[in-house]
């Protein structure tokens, strides 16, 4: 689940 | 309308062929210049990134944007079965946009198979162009593809992650398994060569290693690829498809988090 936040939060910030 | 031909041997089937095992369902949208794939995988964590430009398709016309959800494990499938030399063709009207029309020539044009997909639906993503993300790492190493498939069949060895470090002028990849533990060290060469290993900071990420063999399998049509680290940040394995193409295909893969 963290590693999908982190995607998230990457394509959030892009 | 859109509508779009190629040859069965091409090498956008093959990418299809060879994402299938991350993703069943793509977003896909097409404009005049081009088509764009893009997907995330079940588990949330690797996503792709597909563009291939109008000109490397046999036939393309697409007088307006469009976006479709398409089950691509569904078309491939039902291209399998045609003749290995058959001309596909995809349509998409304005009319009815709940399916798309794939039709197989085969090579004698003497038979012709239509089949409708219906579109699925599917989250849009609006991810901005990732090529100039490819400037912003810690480190990226340029490297063939032989060399990454090569690499990624030594870790398979290890049931396990593998970790990506910096080191000395090159690079490391180290997998833990149950059985035993295995290490790669991948340097500069000293000539200029076809690698290319820069470094501005260092890191290191842990990633899952089923990831990384899907990923390997697709840079096997190209010569090059090439991967991108920062910290805490996705991995980037960007690689271009076939030689004389502007079609490329990049990935992001999310990073273990330890503790």
């Amino acid at each position: 689940a963290s590693e999908q936040v982190l995607l998230q939060k990457f394509f959030e910030h892009m | 309308m859109l509508e779009l031909k190629l040859v069965k041997e091409s090498l956008f089937l093959n990418v299809l062929e060879a994402i299938l095992d991350l993703v069943a369902v793509a977003s896909v949208s097409c404009s005049s210049t081009g088509l764009k794939l893009q997907a995330m995988d079940a588990k949330g964590v690797a996503f792709i990134s597909l563009l291939i430009p109008a000109k490397e398709f046999q036939f393309y016309h697409c007088d307006k944007d469009l976006s479709m959800g398409i089950a691509i494990g569904d078309m491939v499938e039902a291209i399998r079965s045609a003749d290995k030399d058959g001309t596909i063709t995809i349509k998409a009207s304005d009319e009815n946009f709940r399916n798309i029309t794939v039709s197989i020539e085969s090579p004698e044009c003497n038979e012709t198979t239509s089949f409708s997909l219906l579109l699925v639906t599917l989250k849009r993503f609006c991810i901005p162009e990732l090529q100039g993300l490819l400037k912003k790492y810690d480190a990226c190493v340029q490297m063939p593809s032989v060399d990454f498939m090569r690499i990624c069949k030594y870790l398979s060895n290890v049931d396990g992650d593998v970790d990506i470090s910096t080191i000395d002028k090159g690079i490391r990849f180290f997998a833990l398994g149950k059985c035993g533990c295995l290490n790669v060290k991948y340097m500069q060469p000293e000539k200029a060569t076809d690698i290319d290993i820069s470094v501005q900071a260092p890191v290191s990420l842990t990633l899952d290693l089923k990831y990384m063999n899907s990923f390997a399998k697709v840079s096997a049509l190209s010569n090059q690829v090439k991967l991108c680290l920062s910290k805490g940040q996705p991995l980037v394995v960007q690689c271009k498809i076939g030689q004389k193409t502007k079609s490329r295909i990049i990935y992001l893969l999310a990073p273990k988090i330890k503790g």
